[in-house]
């Protein structure tokens, strides 16, 4: 497997919706 | 010139992403927590929003407590070094799922003293974010690890049975608390560690990693205060009797994962499966942990979450990369040709790794295509290699300005993340030692 870090994922707000099995990636969020 | 702008980050203060933290101070100090009704007309989950700071920067308590006799923040080294042991560990448990020949540790089962494993384990490196929680009544704070790549909250308890390693706060007393309580061994919950034991009636748990660090203590329910105005009543979690590892100064972990025991699952009925975290971009700044259904922004990409490549972790799919605007040349086999087989290895999302790891053929388009745009921009790699990091530059005499090729990450149903500038170098030591913040698996099956 690959793996998305922390480092990568900084400012983005990145929503996790268990009931929907979706991630989302929302820029500039912090 | 004329794709410029979607090729580049231009960076117009070197120090504004590489900030030297140790002489830094918090420009956005963490706020109360904010507690909302959801907007959501179908459900009546609400939502909750807590400060993620970084562990070491100067907006965690961690790091503002008093330090004379505290030891410094750990070498970039240093976190490279228990970032690799935190692959190894979590290879280690998806080839153990995948093999179904994990190997489970022991516990006394009948004993009425308990007897923990003490040993002592190498790091697990959990990662840079930390927020503030508080367990029991009255509450007691406690910083705690934020981990998507785990299930079992736990802190640290008083009396550390077996060991407990230095932590920054109070110890967890069980016998402070009003609402605590240890779950049975036969009630159901016991039922959903992964690894568990039992002593004298009272549920074992047990987190054990690949690596060797290791929590094991009673598996208990308290309340969980997110925010002051909300809290879980009865959250089960780990009471640590015998803990080690790199969790620096930290109380304990966060577990943020898709298993039975994470925070996520426990709080399905109040939150409705939904939480998000932003990690900021620098030690001086703060990001957030919501749980609950919010508004997303319009800009959010979403993409599908493979469940059935096994438990715990969030995988995706990624797809491609793109390097200054323009697609690398990799098979899609690249991505999908893990040793976890049928649909494909997927890629994890944890917010306890450091650095993004990368199929090895993957990685070396990734490497070779940033190079040429990095030379293209009149930057040669100069300075050595730290640890796992291979593609290093010296940026000292730019003026503080520099410009590095844009890394956007693709993945399944055309979701797009577009690196930010932060998140494409590692500053190892700035301005002279910055590097490619990417490396590779070991091997094509990794």
């Amino acid at each position: 497997v690959g793996i998305v870090g922390n480092t990568q994922l900084k400012t983005f707000g990145v929503v996790y919706d268990l009931g929907k099995s979706m991630v989302g990636f929302s820029p500039g969020a912090c | 010139a004329g794709d410029a702008a979607t090729a580049s980050h231009v960076m117009l203060r070197l120090e504004d992403i590489f900030p030297d933290s140790s002489s830094s101070s918090c420009e956005t100090p963490p706020q109360d927590h904010e507690h909302a009704a959801s907007s959501s007309s179908s459900s009546s989950s609400s939502h909750t929003r807590m400060t993620v700071v970084h562990r070491h920067g100067p907006c965690s308590h961690l790091s503002t407590a008093d330090t004379q006799h505290r030891k410094p923040p750990p070498s970039h080294e240093d976190i490279l070094a228990a970032d690799q042991n935190r692959v190894k560990s979590i290879q280690h448990r998806v080839a153990a799922t995948t093999s179904r020949a994990g190997k489970q540790p022991s516990f006394p089962t009948t004993s009425s003293s308990v007897k923990l494993p003490a040993s002592s384990g190498l790091a697990l490196g959990t990662g840079n974010y930390v927020a503030t929680v508080g367990i029991g009544t009255p509450a007691t704070r406690q910083t705690v690890v934020v981990d998507t790549g785990s299930d079992t909250t736990w802190v640290q308890c008083r009396p550390c049975v077996a060991s407990c390693y230095a932590q920054r706060e109070a110890l967890f007393d069980p016998a402070r608390s009003s609402t605590y309580s240890n779950v049975s061994c036969a009630a159901a919950a016991c039922s959903d560690l992964d690894v568990r034991g039992c002593s004298a009636g009272h549920c074992l748990y047990g987190v054990q990693y690949g690596d060797g660090s290791f929590s094991v203590g009673f598996f208990a329910m308290d309340t969980l205060s997110l925010s002051s105005y909300d809290s879980i009543k009865g959250f089960k979690f780990g009471c640590g009797e015998s803990n080690d590892g790199l969790f620096g100064e930290a109380s304990g972990l966060l577990g943020l994962g898709r298993g039975k025991t994470s925070l996520p699952m426990q709080a399905y009925a109040k939150y409705g499966g939904v939480f998000s975290h932003c990690l900021p971009a620098r030690p001086t700044s703060t990001g957030y942990l919501n749980f609950g259904p919010t508004s997303p922004p319009p800009a959010t990409q979403t993409t599908p979450m493979l469940t059935t490549n096994g438990p715990t972790f969030y995988y995706v799919g990624m797809t491609g990369i793109h390097v200054a605007g323009r697609l690398l040349p990799i098979p899609p086999s690249v991505f999908s040709s893990s040793s976890s087989g049928g649909g494909g290895g997927g890629t994890i999302v944890d917010s306890g790794t450091v650095i993004t790891r990368l199929p090895p053929a993957a990685y070396a388009a990734l490497r070779s295509a940033f190079v040429a745009a990095m030379a293209a921009r009149g930057y040669r790699r100069a300075a050595a290699a730290a640890a796992l990091l291979d593609t290093c530059y010296d940026f000292s005499g730019m003026g503080g300005v520099v410009a590095i090729p844009k890394v956007v990450l693709l993945f399944q149903g055309g979701a797009y993340l577009d690196v930010d500038a932060s998140g494409i170098m590692y500053a190892v030591r700035p301005p002279s030692q910055v590097c490619l913040g990417f490396a590779a698996n070991d091997g094509d099956g990794d």
